[in-house]
């Protein structure tokens, strides 16, 4: 639970080895669709899940969350709004 | 100042007479030239075949200026995930920022629209990336974007600059940043370029900003075109170099691109320098395409003048670079940026030395010297990486000062940052050492000079902190290059050229009381030198005759001007400022306290509907949809009446046979079966549609086989139930059994196995039946079919 006004997303950012065909299927056994590689970094995938409200105030639970203890899974993040502002 | 140069270049574009900050031909009045844009362009250097992209809100590809040089390589759109960086279109024009950024850059040359490119032969592209949910990953995608193809990334987005803010790249954009400098440009690393931050007015400090003070970044702020500190600009020891921006109203602006085709010369903050920069790093890649993402920053460091920009903290470091908190080593110089850049060795690889003092604030180092993959003799970035709880952050000022004696500001005080986080592994950075020895004795001072606000009792703690110093083992440049700079410009000055410097701190004499008043004294005099020697006021008295009182210009907080008695006069208990007496007359509330708009009173809450704004310390109206939010009028708690809450948005309860589609933010169709119903699909129905049943979770015209229709708890409509088990078709609930699976057979209306039992003797069949045992699902299989069969 955020405590710092934090706005969570329904997309994660998740680090799974083994190619793109295993990142899709750890995304499907979860609820996700993988959007694919996020930029130029290995093993990193952009996850999205559509049953998770786009905007909220907290992390919500659910099975979703499930992703984040997934032996596959070596590292996931919910992705948080960083506000920013053009100069 | 220049007038009139005589071997300048013309183009007829129409705004090209007004970028006095490129060249001088304007024979009525004098320019500034001396970013030497034009000698670097006669020099040959345009930014051919050099590629830059723009990190902003898009670019508007087809503008007259921008077409010829526009790149779909080089571009992407993050937001709508394609390869079109057109901004989005609104009647606020929301999204100029990128347009305005891209022309700076590469502007085509005399094509009779709008203006002229720094760099107005390279390729230009625009990663569309704000006008969206900005998140690590966003981010992270858009440093990424074809890092072999893309030369330059330049960018003028960060943090809040509000003077609160403490935040930087999460795990992902630190990642792509150093994957950029280890890869890009096949290995030479990408390049960087982040405008330094607007928060000059808030006293924000671009240290709190961990993109702009990152070392991979090239930070660069801006100055007027008197070389005066614009409003806008923060100070820190991350800056690099600087370039002319917008100044005050009676000092020239910059011209670039406007979105709709158009021209434009309106304000511009420090966004518009990084791109500037980008287009002087274009000109000097094209001098040299082997340049590493560290050469460019030390051609920018060893090229970068003082010149007139005026500030009072420009010292000289210990190997003669001639530095400032504002601006860096100065204005770039595109001429001498290209020239060197012309004849430049690569410098020697990057080592990194990290040190961590235990529990003091000094640390002696030998730049692990120990160690040869790690030795830093001559540096580059310096690092400090703080762990620190305080009770409020803005309290507090940090120094770090060099073996050598150079003492660079890591962090100013901070007036608005009452945060009590404190800094959690937070890294500050300064350029200041530059080309200094690593070697000695650093020493960390952290000042912290409690405001009133606080308990000057509750001290900070520094947990910890780590020197991270960046550099080389051998010198940086071969010995040719220090005595080979062209027309004397790059040298750094000599001591005695140092010593004939102005002294820009030079005493004011103090005036001497000499029998006249104070200036805020009214007609009847006064006793004294001093404001509360007045005998009456030109503007306001303060005080009262028991604690003695002074004239002042202006009231202070807590009491308003009595115009009709010259008085300061006190604002109701909890107002900070007011226009009367009375409870409903605040304008502003004290700390703690919250102005309720609706009465301009000062409350510890605010009513529902409200939220209470923090910075403006004022109760804000929640949005019309939400009966009561938090810190935000969009980001609701409850909801008005006909709306219902998802997530932290009041979202419209939706009619039957509808319902709320989470990405598309509307009411969407049901199933045709459903009458009410949670998604799209024949799955999703909560109740079902007339002349369909309810049957497991969707809803059908006719119960399928092994169902029957039966009415449903409530008695409200009806449903199909399951028949018993092992039961084809049934009638009803129970034992009701028309039919059944193969391998059972129909015995009273149940479905019992086939299979019989082999102990089923007279006595057992008595004490299945005398207990009842058939007539208990459970033991419906227990030899009931054989027992029944024997009589």
């Amino acid at each position: 639970v955020s405590g710092h006004g934090d706005v969570y997303t329904n997309h994660w950012a998740v680090r799974v080895t083994g190619g793109p065909q295993q990142a899709d299927r750890v995304a499907a056994k979860y609820g996700y669709v993988n959007l694919g590689q996020i930029g130029s970094l290995d093993h990193h995938y952009h996850f999205h899940h559509s049953r998770v409200v786009r905007r909220a105030a907290y992390s919500q639970k659910g099975p979703h969350r499930f992703i984040h203890m997934d032996p596959e899974v070596e590292w996931a993040q919910q992705q948080i709004i960083k506000p920013r502002v053009k100069r | 100042f220049t007038q009139n140069e005589p071997n300048s270049v013309h183009f007829n574009d129409p705004k090209w007479s007004n970028m006095w900050y490129i060249h001088c031909n304007d024979r009525t009045s004098p320019c500034r030239s001396d970013m030497n844009v034009m000698a670097a362009w006669q020099r040959g250097y345009t930014g051919k075949n050099v590629v830059v992209t723009i990190m902003d809100d898009g670019i508007e590809r087809n503008h007259p200026d921008l077409v010829q040089n526009y790149d779909h390589l080089a571009s992407y759109d993050i937001n709508g995930n394609d390869h079109d960086p057109t901004p989005r279109y609104d009647f606020r024009n929301e999204n100029i920022h990128g347009t305005r950024c891209a022309g700076e850059v590469a502007a085509a040359a005399n094509n009779s629209h709008c203006i002229v490119g720094i760099a107005f032969n390279a390729r230009i592209g625009g990663i569309r990336m704000l006008d969206g949910d900005v998140t690590d990953m966003v981010e992270a995608k858009s440093l990424g974007i074809r890092p072999d193809y893309i030369d330059i990334y330049s960018a003028s987005w960060g943090p809040k600059d509000d003077g609160k803010t403490v935040d930087g790249p999460g795990p992902l954009t630190k990642q792509a940043f150093e994957q950029g400098i280890k890869r890009g440009r096949k290995g030479l690393g990408s390049i960087f370029v982040w405008a330094s931050g607007n928060g000059g007015r808030q006293g924000d400090h671009c240290s709190c900003d961990g993109y702009t003070s990152s070392i991979y970044t090239i930070s660069i702020s801006s100055t007027t075109e008197h070389g005066n500190r614009p409003w806008y600009l923060e100070a820190c020891s991350s800056i690099i170099a600087t370039t002319y921006s917008s100044g005050e109203f009676n000092e020239r602006r910059i011209v670039t691109t406007d979105l709709r085709h158009r021209c434009t010369d309106s304000h511009t903050g420090t966004s518009v320098s990084a791109p500037i920069v980008a287009g002087i790093v274009a000109l000097t890649l094209e001098a040299n395409r082997l340049l590493t993402w560290r050469d460019v920053q030390h051609l920018l460091v060893k090229t970068s003048r003082p010149v007139h920009l005026k500030a009072d903290d420009w010292k000289t470091n210990a190997a003669g670079h001639r530095v400032s908190h504002l601006y860096g080593f100065g204005l770039v110089d595109a001429e001498a940026m290209v020239v060197e850049a012309s004849k430049w060795t690569t410098v020697p690889p990057q080592h990194i030395c990290t040190q961590i003092p235990e529990r003091q604030t000094s640390i002696n180092t030998t730049g692990c010297s120990e160690n040869p993959g790690q030795h830093v003799s001559y540096l580059e970035h310096v690092v400090v990486r703080v762990i620190m709880v305080h009770q409020r952050r803005g309290d507090l000022e940090i120094n770090l000062i060099s073996p050598s004696g150079t003492k660079s500001q890591l962090l100013a005080k901070r007036q608005f940052d009452s945060s009590n986080e404190g800094f959690r592994n937070w890294e500050f950075m300064s350029v200041h050492f530059w080309g200094e020895s690593a070697e000695g004795t650093w020493t960390l001072e952290v000042t912290d000079t409690p405001s009133k606000l606080r308990n000057p009792e509750v001290l900070g703690n520094l947990k910890e902190w780590t020197l991270i110093l960046h550099g080389t083992s051998e010198h940086p440049y071969q010995p040719h290059r220090d005595q080979d700079s062209h027309n004397g410009t790059l040298e750094t000055p000599s001591p005695e050229e140092i010593l004939e410097e102005p002294d820009v701190q030079e005493e004011k004499e103090e005036d001497e009381y000499q029998g006249l008043c104070h200036s805020e004294c009214g007609d009847q005099g006064c006793d004294g030198p001093d404001a509360d020697h007045c005998l009456n006021c030109i503007h306001f008295s303060l005080g009262n005759l028991r604690s003695s009182r002074t004239c002042v210009s202006h009231c202070p907080l807590g009491h308003y001007g009595d115009v009709a008695s010259h008085r300061c006069r006190r604002c109701f208990k909890g107002c900070e400022r007011c226009v009367g007496r009375r409870a409903d007359e605040c304008v502003s509330c004290r700390r703690g306290l919250y102005l309720n708009t609706v009465n301009s009173s000062c409350d510890h809450t605010c009513p529902l509907g409200y939220f209470t704004e923090e910075s403006q310390r004022q109760c804000e109206k929640c949005n019309d949809k939400c009966q009561s939010c938090v810190r935000d009028a969009d980001r609701c708690t409850s909801c008005n009446e006909g709306y219902s809450l998802a997530g932290m948005t009041c979202v419209p309860e939706c009619t039957n046979g509808t319902f709320f589609h989470l990405e598309e933010m509307t009411c969407t169709s049901c199933h045709s079966s459903c009458r009410t119903c949670t998604g799209p699909g024949q799955e999703d129905c909560l109740q079902c549609a007339d002349g369909f049943l309810q049957q497991d979770w969707g809803c059908v015209h006719s119960c399928s086989p092994g169902y029957y229709s039966g009415e449903a708890a409530g008695g409200a409509h009806h449903m199909c139930h399951r028949c018993e088990d092992n039961c084809v078709s049934c009638s009803g609930p129970g034992s009701t059994c028309v039919q059944c699976k193969d391998g059972y057979s129909l015995v009273s209306r149940t479905c019992m196995v086939n299979a019989s039992c082999n102990n089923a003797d007279e006595v057992f069949c008595e004490m299945v039946k005398s207990n009842r045992l058939c007539e208990k699902k459970l033991y419906r299989q227990f030899c009931c079919r054989t027992c029944l069969m024997n009589g």
